[in-house]
């Protein structure tokens, strides 16, 4: 790794981001998302936090551009320089410009926005180029489906901490992320320890998703495959929080954060991810915990702490009367959820490594048994 | 009868391309273009031995394939040595 002549860095753990304006190859939730992921991707190794600010003076001003734009370094069309940031301090210091004759994606094909701005924050935040191939700072663009949620190389983590230090080990004000690590650890199918992040049905196959992968369980092989997210969809994020089919609409909705995403078997659909609160959630949801579509009653249940929302999958509304308390209308079934499939006339509860089996008529727990146990654990 | 001996054949595109290129991303100043030199003690071989090595290229001093492909990659605006 290297750094900027001097070695400059940001005086402050708190540094503020705004998007000044957008391409139009893409949602602007999307290069919103884009950005706030590729800043994450320094968060997680570094004490820095990173706000986002509408209007006004922040330290990163991040624009789109072309041609000559007024500090210059010209862009110049389609390939060659796709962006560039320069080093942290005031005025344009910090800034990264990116050039909207790109055709920005967040996929494999054209330009990928997040990988594009993770490398150009690590400039906005002192990092210069680095001769190591593997290296997110390395100069030259290479996109590959592994690239796609991004790992900082040991090197990287080097560079960044040489200028910031680690991100402290315990710190009440933060909220836990999952840790960037240069060799992430590839859950096992058989851990009596395993949990999963969400679960869902596609067209008859049952996913369940941990970390960046996922499991695949299909009708007509009860052998389940191993999967990278980011093999079958390179635009969704790792680490979801719930996951449902709506298979009236041949469609899985995925969620994480604030956000979600719609995708028909391998597809993302364009004009996602969506806000949440778009569904009718209210302000103070900031996130779903698990998520399920009964398809008898076309509803979808929501489960977020220690309530639930339903939602009318016909009338695209959240039911009146919402949210009630889980324990009232699910006895037995402590919170917090993290995901729930709809199978065979009962409900599966996933919470930890254990799977509760939930009878609606009877209204109870029929069966307690380890999550994993889709997988022939 | 080209300037780098042993270089893949040129044509003037890919001469401006790395002329600019080396510019922009390699600090190599306009008024060091002496691509008549003797190849070995050539500033313009130096700065290609120099982008070479730093993008992990095999050091020749030439315009071979490999660094004239390496060339034409989308890559940051950023330069590569000095500030």
């Amino acid at each position: 790794f290297s750094t900027f002549p001097g070695s400059p860095k940001w005086r402050k753990n708190h540094i503020s981001y705004r998007i000044v304006n957008y391409t139009l190859d893409l949602p602007r939730e999307s290069v919103d998302s884009a950005i706030e992921r590729a800043l994450k991707v320094w968060e997680e190794v570094t004490p820095l936090t990173f706000s986002r600010i509408s209007e006004g003076e922040a330290d990163i001003m991040i624009s789109f551009a072309v041609g000559e734009h007024g500090d210059f370094y010209p862009f110049d069309g389609v390939g060659q320089s796709l962006a560039h940031a320069y080093p942290p301090g005031p005025g344009f210091y910090g800034d990264a410009h990116f050039d909207d004759d790109e055709k920005w994606s967040l996929g494999p094909s054209g330009t990928n926005l997040f990988l594009v701005a993770a490398h150009e924050l690590g400039h906005s935040l002192g990092l210069f180029h680095s001769n190591n191939k593997e290296s997110l700072m390395y100069p030259v663009y290479r996109f590959s489906t592994s690239q796609a949620n991004i790992r900082l190389s040991q090197d990287d983590i080097e560079g960044i901490q040489s200028l910031y230090g680690a991100r402290p080990s315990s710190d009440a004000t933060v909220v836990p992320v999952p840790s960037v690590s240069p060799k992430p650890e590839t859950p096992v199918k058989c851990d009596p320890a395993l949990s999963f992040d969400a679960v869902t049905m596609l067209r008859g196959e049952f996913l369940f998703f941990k970390d960046r992968h996922f499991w695949r369980r299909t009708q007509w092989n009860p052998e389940p495959e191993f999967h990278l997210i980011s093999a079958f969809w390179p635009s969704l994020p790792s680490g979801l929080d719930a996951a449902y089919e709506a298979n009236n609409k041949d469609r899985v909705l995925i969620f994480k954060g604030s956000q979600f995403w719609a995708v028909r078997g391998n597809e993302v659909q364009a004009g996602y991810p969506k806000r949440i609160h778009t569904l009718g959630f209210p302000p103070t949801v900031k996130k779903i915990d698990a998520a399920v579509f009964e398809k008898e009653k076309k509803k979808t249940y929501f489960f977020v702490g220690d309530k639930y929302w339903r939602f009318d999958e016909t009338r695209q509304l959240m039911d009146k009367g919402f949210p009630r308390l889980i324990t009232d209308d699910f006895p037995g079934i402590e919170p917090q959820v993290d995901a729930v499939l709809h199978a065979f006339g009962f409900f599966y509860f996933f919470r930890g490594s254990s799977q509760f089996e939930f009878d609606p008529n009877a209204r109870t727990v029929t069966h307690t048994l380890k999550s994993n146990s889709w997988l022939l654990c | 009868a080209y300037p780098l001996h042993g270089a893949v054949r040129q044509d003037h595109s890919t001469m401006d391309l790395a002329q600019q290129y080396l510019e922009k991303y390699y600090n190599f100043r306009k008024n060091e273009k002496q691509f008549f030199k003797r190849k070995d003690s050539s500033p313009v071989v130096k700065k290609i031995e120099e982008m070479q090595k730093f993008l992990g290229l095999e050091m020749t001093g030439k315009l071979d394939s490999n660094t004239v492909e390496m060339m034409h990659k989308p890559r940051c605006g950023v330069p590569d040595v000095g500030g």
